[in-house]
């Protein structure tokens, strides 16, 4: 998967991308003071493609702990359980379920949004392939909001640029490729060296994919990201980050 | 539909009337069945005869058309209002040119017979229309075709098409007539198309190889469901909309349920034996946090519980053990038990003790009429009435042939419940049974369906206490001549601890293309769809009416509906006459005051002296009817 974090303050989107085995699950985002937890479950497309298999999300969980809420999102089906039941909803066709202040809602073949008391968005979206496509296969996608409020203690792959860090990107020169320049990154001190690109985002239109352009972070966001990426990695769909 | 002689084959029977064609056509578009049944025969003999057209149509389809073909005299049928067509039938009937026609009521069949004394060598064509739109039960469209061509048929052929533009989840033939014909049942499916096909030959029609009589005489019966990949399907065709709402995948909301049995003395034998057995599945299939108790009356209440109790393995095996110690006898207090039932059900909710989503049921099942108490129908449906709270339902179970049948239904009607009529056999226990898992698993409750004003009316019910699993919610209405492309639908429901929303929007016409393609189409299936749920809710409208003035106001929607969509319905004649007026047969509606045994509504014979033999269930009552001068008109206009 691949990974586009928005500086505001910096003015620059940073990019990366994790490969991992697939079946291994990486938690995005963990808050420990409100009990959320989000996880994305590694899938690999049908076959390698110029040498390179790569890798998506298949399935994001999320747990609330406070609500009790655990919800499990794939590109067959969404799954909300709380303490008492579990409800399967389908794609093909738009539903929204309010629980005391937990809304999820799924708009047909397109996305699902949870909101938490009106402060807290998730959105993830659905990318299908075509069924017989030789390499494609479906996977989603996961946005979260800058105005969603985590507490301070958050962590994970996303979770840690919750707090933004001072970012500076200098010295511009080609590459190898002289349709992508190189820079050197300068984050909270360290440099890295890194590769201007473009990532597609599908938020603003969904279905159209709008291209955002980027610093990309070779080495799996080594360098950017807090540590080794798979120190990301946790045992369960609904576990939470630990140090 | 015109008869012709392709085939000169003889088919040798004893009273030389031959059965040149008999041929039944079903076509189901959407769920919703136009069944054509005709019938061409032949008088060879050198003397008058009767020639009879009996088929059997199942309640709740409405008759729309009956024609007849009498050596090339073509008698064609309309829609009447009930006195109109009976003048237009008198004056015939005083020209001695009316012809017998009768409908009679059985278990869940009308039978629809045609009588006509034919002269030697005459040919005549039978050929009646009816539609019914079909209910999902148990996740099930059952279609029944009832195949009794009375005798051998040169040509016989019955053949079931069905379309359903959201494709099929299964389709097979549990029943073929008799077994020995399932070889000759060919079922073709496609993925929104099947084709059900019977052709057998005149061998294969006989009882036994020497035999002239025919062996076909029995149910031909389909089941089916369509695939549920949504909760909600909206089908827009031909400035109409219908939409079918049976979501899955739910949670069971926990119930409140209280079963009223009647316990008095007429339940003696099998029907009790028949009911301890279905409650004792019935308790052992309750949920644990559903809440449950038992009341059993005869002239005296008693109640298992005095207050509704957890369905616990403990509560259930005792709840068991006391079904299996009663003992029927007495007479029959429903008011009382009723009330009680009530009473308990409102004690545990002004207490707090129910389920803030919980559904609350009373099942009632019972045998008879009122005998000790409140006798009077009106005042025991009023005292429910204003007794019971507009979130509780009440569910009828009519046992046997001496239920007040219309009594139950009415109650059921007025207090958010369905009624299902148990036949008194050996199949009682399943029956019972087959109607508790209808209201077992309730998914969701207060059910609104809405859609945008600016582009729909006429909208028929759309908001309902509750879903059940295995059923299906259907609300139709008409597109604005003025509407956009789109037609979109909002539901609202509550479901275990949780409030859902369902969207929906539909491409109006988007079924053009499915059905262009597809010869075997109803093409009037939308609108004829509309209009039979339009009648339905009106009828039960009418039941629950107050005022005499809002009574006739429904009557003559129902009647205008009935002429426009051409039903014969409670308050239309179906007007059958030759082309130049002269000769003129009738049919209406039978009425069901009682229930189970048959009744004949219209009897009225040119030739009366050869009316078919009365069977022991029908004697008693072909014998009042006569002499039909008298009774006819009585009878026929007895709204």
């Amino acid at each position: 998967p691949h990974f586009i974090i928005n500086l505001p303050t910096s003015q620059i989107n940073v990019c990366f991308n994790i490969d991992n085995q697939p079946g291994s699950i990486l938690n995005l985002v963990s808050d420990p003071e409100q009990g959320i937890a989000v996880n994305g479950k590694i899938i690999a497309a049908k076959k390698a493609k110029s040498g390179k298999l790569n890798t998506y999300f298949g399935t994001i969980g999320m747990y609330f702990k406070e609500q009790n809420m655990k919800i499990e999102i794939s590109p067959e089906k969404i799954i909300v359980k709380d303490a008492f039941y579990s409800r399967m909803m389908s794609w093909s066709e738009s539903i929204s379920m309010d629980q005391n202040g937990f809304l999820v809602s799924v708009k047909k073949n397109s996305n699902v949004t949870i909101t938490v008391n009106e402060n807290m968005k998730l959105l993830v979206v659905l990318h299908r392939a075509w069924k017989k496509h030789p390499v494609n296969v479906d996977f989603l996608g996961l946005y979260i909001p800058n105005e969603t409020k985590f507490s301070a203690a958050t962590h994970g792959l996303i979770g840690q640029f919750r707090i933004e860090p001072e970012v500076s990107v200098y010295d511009v020169r080609a590459g190898t490729d002289p349709e992508k320049p190189i820079a050197t990154m300068e984050k909270n001190g360290d440099k890295l060296t890194v590769t201007r690109g473009t990532q597609k985002e599908y938020l603003t239109h969904p279905g159209m994919p709008t291209s955002v352009t980027c610093w990309f972070v070779h080495n799996n966001g080594k360098g950017f990201i807090d540590g080794h990426y798979k120190d990301y990695i946790v045992p369960q769909i609904y576990s939470f980050f630990k140090r | 539909s015109v008869l012709s002689d392709d085939d000169e084959s003889e088919v040798f029977t004893e009273d030389s009337i031959t059965l040149h064609s008999y041929k039944v056509e079903s076509t189901i578009t959407s769920h919703f069945v136009n069944t054509m049944i005709r019938s061409k025969v032949v008088n060879n003999a050198k003397h008058p005869q009767n020639i009879v057209f009996d088929i059997q149509v199942p309640k709740g389809a409405f008759i729309n058309n009956f024609t007849m073909n009498v050596n090339g005299i073509t008698f064609s049928g309309s829609i009447k209002e009930k006195s109109v067509a009976r003048n237009l039938y008198s004056k015939a009937r005083a020209r001695g040119k009316a012809a017998g026609l009768m409908r009679t009521n059985s278990l869940d069949l009308e039978n629809f017979k045609a009588e006509l004394n034919v002269p030697p060598g005459s040919k005549v064509q039978f050929e009646i229309h009816y539609q019914e739109a079909l209910r999902r039960k148990l996740g099930v469209y059952e279609h029944a075709l009832y195949i009794q061509p009375g005798r051998l048929a040169k040509h016989l052929e019955v053949d079931i098409y069905i379309t359903e533009p959201q494709g099929f989840g299964f389709v097979n033939v549990p029943k073929t007539i008799t077994e020995d014909f399932a070889g000759l049942v060919k079922i073709t499916k496609g993925d929104k198309k099947a084709h059900i096909s019977f052709k057998p030959t005149l061998d294969e029609q006989r009882t036994c190889p020497t035999c002239s009589t025919t062996a076909v005489n029995g149910n031909l019966l389909v089941k089916y469901d369509v695939k549920r990949e949504q909760s909600s399907h909206l089908q827009v065709f031909n400035g109409y909309f219908l939409h079918f709402f049976a979501p899955d995948n739910l949670p069971p909301l926990p119930k409140n349920i209280l079963f009223v049995i009647d316990v008095s003395g007429s339940m003696w034998g099998l029907k009790m034996k028949q009911t301890v057995e279905a409650m004792k599945s019935i308790l052992e299939d309750l949920r644990p946090d559903d809440q449950f108790s038992i009341v059993d009356f005869n002239h005296n209440i008693r109640c298992w519980k005095d207050e509704l109790v957890y369905a616990s393995s403990v509560e259930k095996e005792d709840a068991s053990k006391y079904v299996q110690r009663i003992q029927p006898n007495g007479g029959t207090n429903i008011n009382e038990a009723l009330l009680r039932a009530i009473f308990i059900l409102k004690e545990a909710s002004n207490k707090g003790l129910l389920e803030p989503n919980s559904v609350s049921l009373i099942v009632l099942v019972s045998d008879g009429d009122p005998t000790v108490g409140e006798l009077k129908l009106s005042k025991i449906q009023k005292n429910v009435r204003t007794n019971i709270r507009d979130d509780f339902s009440l569910h009828s179970l009519g046992i046997g042939f001496d239920v007040d049948y219309d009594f139950l239904e009415r109650l059921a009607q007025e207090n958010h419940g369905m009624a299902q009529r148990i036949y008194g056999n050996q199949d009682t226990a399943a029956q019972l049974k087959e109607f508790y898992n209808k209201v077992s698993t309730p998914l969701l409750k207060n059910i609104v369906v809405n859609y945008p004003m600016e582009a729909v009316s006429d909208v028929t019910q759309n908001s309902f206490h509750n879903y059940f699993k295995g059923d299906e919610i259907v609300v139709a209405g008409k597109l604005k001549p003025e509407s956009v492309p789109n037609l979109m639908s909002i539901i609202n429901a509550n479901s275990a601890n949780a409030d859902l929303t369902y969207q929906l929007i539909e491409e109006a016409e988007e079924l053009n293309e499915l059905f262009e393609e597809s010869k075997h189409v109803f093409p009037d299936f939308a609108r004829q769809y509309w209009a039979q749920l339009t009648i339905n809710q009106l009828l039960a409208e009418r039941n629950l009416a107050t005022t005499s003035a809002a009574k006739r106001n429904i009557t003559q929607t129902i009647l205008q509906l009935s002429i426009d969509h051409h039903f014969v319905t409670p308050f239309t004649s179906l007007l059958i006459e030759s082309e130049n007026g002269n000769e003129r047969m009738l049919a209406d509606s039978p009425r069901d005051p009682k229930g189970g045994c048959c009744q004949t509504l219209v009897v009225n014979a040119r030739v009366p002296p050869n009316l078919p033999q009365p069977t022991p269930e029908t004697g008693a009552q072909q014998s009042k009817t006569a002499p039909p001068d008298v009774m006819i008109p009585k009878l026929v206009d007895d709204d």
